[in-house]
């Protein structure tokens, strides 16, 4: 019921608002408006025969055109906070299928937005493709940066490309661009990016606007060869759910690049009980 | 023995963008799991015998002894992400070996998966406590279809500079129930690399 901050004015913070909405980030004396949200876009259907009527399947995403809708509705979620000596954080459940944490470590520059999404219901018939969109008040003016690969970022700037004139009839998957860890959007004073976990597909729709599309379940094929709709289930018949993390920064690309290699190969966890026996023996 | 083939093997199988991008068939797909799964099942008896074997000499070069207890079997969790591990549930004492692949010290938080808001201790190979902290598991990871776990907290703990290539132990250990706040109350932690 209240506005909480994690983390403090010497690392990366985030405000969070009563209904446990991101409102605000900043590092130091840098400061943006941060928003964060979950949409689905549905999936087009069509007979495949010609090019307008494909449909949104495994090789291809082909939204309707029409605004994607929103799954991260505030009021009608629940929202836990933890604070303690090592990390602090929100967990927000919107509905039965879609979830969040946000987290924030005492010692780090980072935050974590720890999304848990599915099993995505199909009971209406339509299919889905969800995203995860962060809006600033960064003044990006159309460019934004993909990595290529895990190597070099990438410039890419909205419905333009740089060796021919672009007619763009997809204005929303026209727009879209492999993410394998990073996308940035910056402008004279801030640089914000979202380093991910795992291979996405992202773009910058609006100026200030990241968005990363997080899980897709289709319920037709797009022809393209892999003759399945792309839907997968799992414990027989329901949908898989895809629990993944977002890396968030703000202004420093230094940190960001340790940052990105700790994610890449992170630590591996090995575990050995022992039971009946004491530290002293163990040691 | 494992064989370190099997992981490498399923790795240059994933290579295809089929493995990548989800453009493959649904049984192609449960082939893949198939395959990395076992590729790293094979590396975990390849790193439980790395461990023993370093274990062993120096118990040997202790005590003269040269086998370690075939009771310390060495696992990984391949389900924290969904905060479920049978052996930090189901043990009041266990080993939590942290690696560290990069080539330069790093931090790791780590997370596991505990029953019950209990006081843990965690100590240090030079046997210092270290500051931990009890967190109930969201709501939104529990109710994943298929999760099979116990587990209502995560424990968490913060291994800090862990040496380049390298690894370091740490022992958790069960003590009796307390009320939450004294599961949150942090020990302090005086340990230096």
């Amino acid at each position: 019921g209240e506005k909480t901050v994690l983390g403090n004015h010497m690392s990366l913070s985030l405000t969070v608002d009563e209904n446990g909405a991101l409102s605000a980030a900043s590092f130091g004396d840098r400061s943006v408006s941060l928003k964060q949200d979950i949409y689905y876009y549905a999936g087009a259907v069509g007979d495949n025969r010609e090019f307008k009527n494909r449909s949104s399947g495994a090789y291809i995403f082909r939204p309707t055109g029409a605004e994607p809708i929103l799954l991260s509705d505030n009021t009608k979620g629940s929202v836990k906070q933890y604070k303690g000596p090592i990390v602090e954080e929100v967990q927000i459940i919107y509905s039965d299928w879609v979830s969040q944490t946000i987290r924030k470590y005492e010692d780090e520059q980072y935050a974590e937005v720890n999304w848990v999404i599915g099993p995505i219901p199909i009971y209406d018939n339509i299919g889905k493709e969800i995203i995860v969109r962060y809006d600033t008040d960064i003044k990006s003016d159309k460019v934004f940066y993909t990595d290529s690969n895990g190597r070099e970022m990438l410039k890419r700037v909205r419905d333009f490309r740089p060796t021919w004139q672009l007619q763009l009839t997809e204005k929303i998957s026209g727009n879209y661009y492999p993410v394998t860890s990073k996308i940035t959007i910056k402008d004279d004073k801030n640089q914000f990016s979202v380093l991910t976990d795992r291979a996405q597909g992202g773009s910058s729709l609006k100026d200030g606007q990241i968005e990363l599309m997080v899980h897709r379940r289709l319920l037709h094929d797009d022809a393209f060869g892999v003759g399945e709709a792309l839907n997968e289930t799992a414990f027989g018949g329901i949908g898989l759910v895809a629990a993944g993390t977002h890396y968030l920064t703000l202004g420093l690309p230094s940190a960001e690049k340790f940052l990105a290699q700790r994610k890449l190969m992170d630590s591996w966890i090995f575990l050995t009980p022992t039971p009946n026996i004491t530290f002293d023996q163990w040691q | 023995r494992g064989d370190l083939n099997a992981l490498r093997s399923a790795m240059g199988v994933l290579q295809h963008h089929d493995a990548i991008t989800g453009t493959e068939k649904q049984l192609v797909a449960f082939d893949y799991a198939r395959i990395l799964s076992e590729g790293i099942a094979q590396c975990e008896l390849v790193v439980d015998a790395a461990l023993r074997k370093i274990i062993t000499q120096k118990k040997a070069a202790k005590d003269g002894e040269s086998k370690l207890d075939d009771q310390f079997q060495t696992v990984t969790c391949p389900l924290l992400n969904i905060s479920q591990c049978a052996t930090t549930e189901d043990n009041k004492a266990f080993v939590v070996t942290v690696y560290n692949p990069l080539s330069k010290p790093v931090t790791h938080y780590v997370r596991l998966p505990v029953k019950d808001n209990l006081n843990y201790t965690v100590l240090c190979p030079m046997g210092k406590k270290q500051v931990t902290q009890l967190i109930p598991i969201s709501d939104g990871v529990k109710r994943i279809p298929g999760r099979a776990s116990k587990a209502g907290y995560e424990l968490v703990f913060r291994a800090k500079n862990l040496p380049p290539l390298g690894f370091r132990s740490y022992y958790v250990s069960q003590n009796a129930k307390t009320d939450e706040d004294s599961a949150f109350a942090a020990t302090q932690d005086n340990y230096v690399l």
